[in-house]
């Protein structure tokens, strides 16, 4: 399909760059893989389409294998509830797919409650608040303007009160960019910690497919801040491929846990390496 | 980063006497580089740098170059010419304007259309109607009602489920009540989500807009192209708003989307508040892509 004339010319090397970059694998990862792949090619024989392909796809597989990212399953003997909390820019699908990780963990009759720690932005709380009454989960919300911090240590002692399994925490939106938005985030874990040294157990960055290279900035910027265990990468049913993960897992070790494919609370898959890279460039 | 990299690239080329053929490919090459790093699409950078080498090597850049003049600027000034369009204005000519906002999830539209009420009661003196016509977001009505609280502008919910409907009212109610301006919110769709798209179109045609504004992120990466050439092709776009320019996305995208639609950017958003909108300038955007 790359048109192939019969030799791996430098036309089918271009159309593989094209391919790579047009899924925002960025200039920099596929230069490193095109040349590590065409270098590692032995004889002119075992050199073909289909050959380069695979070892494209593996050394991608590898990378995003590097680190396991799952989501996070409460065992028996764990007392208190997971905490898990959301963070990332705006727009990216934060509060839809609290909605679905809030649908997946309670199938199994676990115990989940929400907190709205969005007191900034137009409807953020109500928003939220219709996904828990869609899904039979209890939200926590206090008044708009309000310290998101103060929220989240009544939902964290309520929910510790109520035995409940997990706590997903909504943030609001905000750009990396901004410090004292960002320090507002390092300051709901602290408050946290004074219930439980041991939370947030999880601490996700939504990301949107569809971002360019900034996705790469934007992880690095929210881990210089927050413990951040995993991403999930939203929008997937699109046409962008969110190649930018593979940056983020290659430069800083952090794993991709879920994909959302959908706006319904059931559109979100747990993360497959070899699925996933097959969609990159299959 | 870039910026060095494109001193370094122009240093090469400026005070040389001659740029020998090796020069211009490799400092195309570089030009190409840091282009795809500010996420401008693969095949509009390929376009760019095919162009420019036509220029370079047709000597039309060289001999408008006096001696020590650097080739950045040439290529710099090029590129704000093309984001450049004389028809960036908002155009609204009937009684009342009617402005269609449409985009991706998330894109920024529910604020932009807020944003644009607040525009056009402050600077041209125009009273608008903000229609809710996104009947599908949990709680985005909602969100629209409070913007409009904010800045004192009416919000139109109508009765029933279909959008098409709402948006007709809205026109009516409108009118009999002596407002300038119409602007509908949508629902944030997929480009390749067929029903949703049709809905558009749709819209458009038994209420054909003054303005049909793309909404788009200036995060958007290579997946610009596909958004903004799906849009134009269905609905016939007038135009776009470039949003959360208030980040360090280099925004390539604008670049994408000029180029594969050859429509204006008009606006774009450069924050979460109201406020928060400006008139597009080709030259600040271009500063940034090229670092
Ligand atoms: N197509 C698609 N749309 C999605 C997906 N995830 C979220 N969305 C949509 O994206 C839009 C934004 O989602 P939100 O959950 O409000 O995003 P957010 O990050 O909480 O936004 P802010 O709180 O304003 O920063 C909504 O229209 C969602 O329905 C996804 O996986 N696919
Ligand atoms: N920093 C910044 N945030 C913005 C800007 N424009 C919108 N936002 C934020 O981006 C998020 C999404 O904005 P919305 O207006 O809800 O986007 P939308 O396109 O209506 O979303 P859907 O209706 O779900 O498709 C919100 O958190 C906004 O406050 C901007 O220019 N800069
Ligand atoms: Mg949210
Ligand atoms: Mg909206």
């Amino acid at each position: 399909w790359l048109g192939w004339s019969g030799k791996l010319d430098d036309d089918f090397w271009d159309d593989w760059e094209e391919a790579m970059i047009e899924v925002d694998l960025g200039v920099e990862t596929t230069l490193e893989l095109l040349d590590k792949v065409r270098g590692g090619l032995g004889s002119k024989k075992e050199a073909t389409p289909v050959i380069v392909k695979e070892r494209l796809g593996e050394e991608l597989v590898s990378i995003l294998e590097s680190e396991a990212g799952a989501l996070p399953r409460k065992s028996k003997d764990r007392g208190n509830p997971i905490v898990i909390m959301v963070v990332g820019v705006n727009g990216t699908g934060k509060t839809t797919t609290i909605a679905k990780l809030a649908r997946k963990l309670s199938a199994d009759g676990s115990l989940v409650i929400l907190a709205a720690c969005d007191t900034f932005r137009a409807a953020a709380i109500e928003q939220l608040q219709i996904w828990g009454e869609r899904l039979g989960v209890e939200v926590i919300s206090q008044q708009y303007g309000g310290d998101p911090a103060a929220v989240a240590f009544d939902a964290l002692k309520a929910a510790t009160a109520r035995s409940c399994d997990y706590l997903i925490i909504d943030t609001a939106g905000r750009l990396h960019t901004r410090t004292t938005l960002m320090d507002e985030l390092a300051k709901i874990v602290r408050v946290l910690r004074k219930i439980d040294p041991g939370v947030p157990d999880e601490v996700y960055l939504c990301l949107d497919a569809t971002f360019g290279r900034n996705g790469v900035v934007q992880a690095a910027k929210f881990a210089e801040v927050l413990p951040l265990t995993g991403v999930l990468l939203t929008k997937l049913d699109g046409t962008a491929r969110g190649g930018m993960v593979v940056s983020i897992q290659k430069e800083l070790g952090i794993p991709v846990v879920a994909l959302g494919v959908g706006e319904d609370a059931s559109d979100l898959i747990e993360f497959n390496p070899v699925a996933f890279v097959e969609g990159l460039i299959g | 980063r870039i910026s060095s990299k494109f001193q370094t690239i122009f240093k090469q080329i400026r005070g040389q006497g001659r740029l020998s053929e090796k020069n211009i490919s490799d400092s195309l090459r570089d030009v190409k580089l840091a282009l795809l790093d500010a996420d401008v699409n693969y095949r509009v950078v390929k376009e760019i740098v095919a162009r420019t080498r036509q220029d370079v090597m047709g000597e039309k850049v060289l001999q408008s170059l006096r001696p020590g003049q650097q080739f950045i600027k040439v290529f710099h000034d090029r590129l704000v010419e093309f984001m450049t369009d004389p028809e960036s204005e908002l155009k609204l000519a009937h009684t009342p304007a009617l402005i269609l906002l449409a985009g991706l999830q998330g894109a920024g539209k529910t604020t932009a259309a807020a944003k644009l009420a607040l525009w056009l009661k402050e600077k041209q003196k125009l009273s608008s109607l903000l229609v809710a016509a996104d009947l599908q977001r949990p709680a985005a009505v909602a969100q629209l009602e409070v913007l409009g609280n904010q800045i004192g502008v009416e919000i139109f919910k109508g009765k029933g489920k279909s959008p098409l409907k709402i948006i007709g009212d809205a026109i009516k109610y409108a009118k009999s009540s002596k407002i300038g301006c119409v602007i509908v919110d949508t629902a944030g769709r997929l480009h390749i989500d067929e029903k949703l798209m049709e809905e558009l179109r749709k819209i458009k045609d038994k209420y054909p807009p003054d303005e049909i504004l793309l909404v788009l992120d200036a995060m958007t990466g290579q997946d610009a192209v596909n958004v903004a050439v799906e849009f134009d092709r269905q609905i016939t776009i007038t135009g776009s708003i470039l949003t959360k320019l208030d980040g360090d996305a280099r925004a390539g995208a604008a670049i994408s989307f000029r180029s594969v639609t050859g429509r204006p950017i008009k606006l774009i958003g450069t924050g979460e508040k109201l406020t928060d909108l400006q008139v597009f300038d080709p030259e600040r955007i271009v500063s940034r892509i090229l670092g």
